[in-house]
């Protein structure tokens, strides 16, 4: 069901991080989402029809006014749950943090679907995965940098910053790590499947007991959304564990002057474990003057053909600084 | 050498949402979609 997986894994209403990229010459500017879990670029099109809400209210890249924009013109589609994002490839000079991909090719959106993109704050979507996933193969950004020798190493991390008061949000590194960022030592695990950035956690436990992935299982770490997901069952425990009551879509709430006294959930992967004490897991939202605390577990089960799979999403990777490798093709976390 | 881009952090979707009040609203719209978009694909619409 595409739109389990549109909820899940491209959740883009619990996206919270954003950065700018630019494209073209002289530089058009856009704010994207960097998300591990999809591999295309795409930016709104000045060649939208006026009718396209989301469009409209976007930053739109114009190839009329940049000198090393390079037609392609093959169509393409992503589909999301409440529609298709559609639109048409394009090649130009693509630039993050001041490193530049030549001819890069990117869509170009001419219509978005949905609510979702409409009150969006970014302009669009940076994938970050594997190439495998990208829709008509297009080569992502990251991987155009390595084969460009861009970067002096084929590695990109996310620290993402938990303290409200700070202007910054967060910071991604490209092409190695930034050691003021983490706390040695970084644990390594492998990919297991080249699609997301997917590895094997070990188990997930509340104190000592194991309350999630019995078995071992499948997971992905997932900058484009901020909770943390699971097999329904398994989660609905989780809750239980920690004191959540059903709000809606799998979401759970809890009481917030329940806080102090609440239990640490921890993930075990390749061997070591990361714990999330309760201010980790939860998030605190006022709503009509009063505070609601909404858990950071979500429960979703997946088609068949996905399987089961827990994704790593902000909640996660808040508190455990993130790193990317393609080089060797795994994943590293460490204390941010 | 390494490369940074700062990242902003913004209220998430579903935050401003819920903090207008809107979310029921919002689950609804989109359970509404889901179920249209259902009904097309079991009509054997690609």
């Amino acid at each position: 069901d595409p739109n389990e997986i549109d909820e899940l894994l491209r959740n883009y209403m619990d996206a919270q991080y954003f950065g700018v990229i630019s494209i073209g010459t002289p530089a058009q500017n856009f704010t994207v989402i960097f998300d591990t879990g999809s591999s295309n670029l795409w930016i709104p099109s000045k060649k939208c029809p006026f009718y396209d809400i989301a469009c409209m209210l976007h930053h739109r890249y114009n190839s009329g006014k940049s000198s090393t924009y390079k037609e392609d013109g093959r169509k393409m589609a992503i589909q999301y749950g409440t529609g298709s994002m559609k639109g048409f490839i394009s090649k130009d000079t693509v630039c993050v943090a001041g490193i530049c991909a030549e001819e890069q090719p990117f869509a170009e959106a001419t219509s978005e679907p949905g609510l979702t993109f409409i009150a969006a704050k970014f302009d669009g979507i940076l994938g970050m995965a594997y190439p495998e996933i990208a829709v008509l193969g297009v080569k992502p950004v990251f991987n155009t940098l390595i084969d460009q020798k861009k970067v002096p190493s084929p590695v990109f991390a996310f620290w993402l910053n938990r303290n409200p008061d700070s202007e910054l949000g967060g910071e991604i590194t490209f092409g190695g790590m930034d050691p003021k960022r983490y706390i040695e030592p970084i644990t390594w695990t492998p990919v297991t499947r080249k699609g997301y950035w997917q590895f094997k956690m070990d188990k997930v436990l509340g104190g000592s007991s194991s309350i999630g992935c019995p078995n071992g299982c499948q997971a992905i770490a997932d900058t484009g959304t901020s909770l943390i997901a699971g097999p329904k069952a398994q989660v609905e425990q989780i809750q239980k564990f920690i004191g959540a009551e059903p709000l809606m879509k799998g979401e759970y709430m809890v009481q917030c002057d329940k806080l102090p006294t609440m239990p640490d959930v921890s993930f075990v992967i390749a061997g070591q474990t990361y714990t999330l004490k309760p201010h980790d897991y939860v998030m605190n939202i006022t709503t009509a003057g009063k505070s609601i605390c909404i858990s950071g577990f979500m429960g979703i089960d997946l088609p068949p053909r996905v399987g089961e799979l827990w994704i790593l999403g902000d909640v996660f990777i808040g508190r455990y600084y993130t790193a990317f490798d393609f080089g060797q093709d795994r994943v590293g976390f460490a204390q941010a | 050498s390494v490369m940074q881009i700062p990242l902003r952090k913004v209220k998430t979707l579903k935050q401003t949402m819920m903090e207008a009040g809107n979310y029921e609203e919002l689950a609804y719209q989109r359970a509404y979609a889901h179920k249209s978009f259902l009904q097309k694909t079991s009509m054997g619409s690609n």
